[in-house]
């Protein structure tokens, strides 16, 4: 699973 | 959300509120760099895009809100309201230095080519190398105000404890992101120096000061 950062933090 | 990831924020946000009240009760904005406070507003700016398709949670969306609003105050005070205080014949590291390269990078190294996910990009890139006109700043005058110190510490630590935050999520949950990653490492390292000479001086009660 990559990329998600965007999604949930800051 | 893990501790590592709250106090991130939490020092972000502190970091924030510090160069505000600093600005604002010294009536001053000497010794601040206008030119990075632009590149955090574009940063927030470019970042947040997602605030009103996708929302994630009460806390998400406050803080955005929050860090957006605070940065375009922080622009608005050195720019408008002191103006006179601001230091224009320091503060010269020329941002396009910065802007260009991170909006190629942007392009080139991305998750996917679509225009939000690249601004996204964009600003995790700018962001990492954004405090670099603040630096220049204070090693141009050869000294900071403690409570510029205690500002760029709290911005140096946000980031440094996203690195352990992403640390525990790789291992808890197997999630990682390169740009994020390799981006916030550098942001951190850049802080290295000047962390060296907060703990060193200024939490022994001294000025920040360089060696001449």
């Amino acid at each position: 699973q990559v990329a998600d950062t965007k999604k949930d933090e800051l | 959300m893990n501790v590592f990831r709250f106090l991130g924020d939490l020092s972000h946000l502190v970091a924030i509120v510090i160069l505000l009240l600093k600005i604002w009760k010294t009536r001053s904005c000497s010794g601040i760099s206008g030119r990075s406070q632009i590149l955090f507003a574009i940063v927030f700016t470019t970042r947040y895009l997602d605030l009103f398709s996708n929302f994630i949670s009460v806390y998400n969306t406050s803080m955005k809100i929050v860090y957006i609003t605070c940065s375009y105050a922080t622009v608005y005070l050195i720019y408008g309201k002191f103006k006179a205080t601001y230091d224009f014949n320091h503060d010269t590291f020329r941002i396009e230095f910065l802007l260009v390269p991170s909006a190629i990078l942007a392009f080139l190294v991305n998750h996917d080519f679509s225009p939000l996910e690249i601004l996204w990009t964009f600003s995790i890139y700018l962001e990492s190398v954004a405090i670099l006109p603040q630096l220049f700043l204070v090693s141009k005058t050869g000294e900071a105000e403690t409570i510029t110190s205690h500002y760029l510490f709290a911005l140096g630590s946000y980031r440094l404890l996203y690195l352990l935050n992403w640390l525990w999520r790789y291992f808890s949950q197997g999630f990682y992101d390169l740009i994020a990653l390799l981006s916030g490492i550098l942001q951190t390292v850049l802080y290295c120096d000047f962390f060296y000479l907060y703990i060193s001086k200024v939490l022994k009660g001294k000025k920040l000061s360089l060696p001449a």
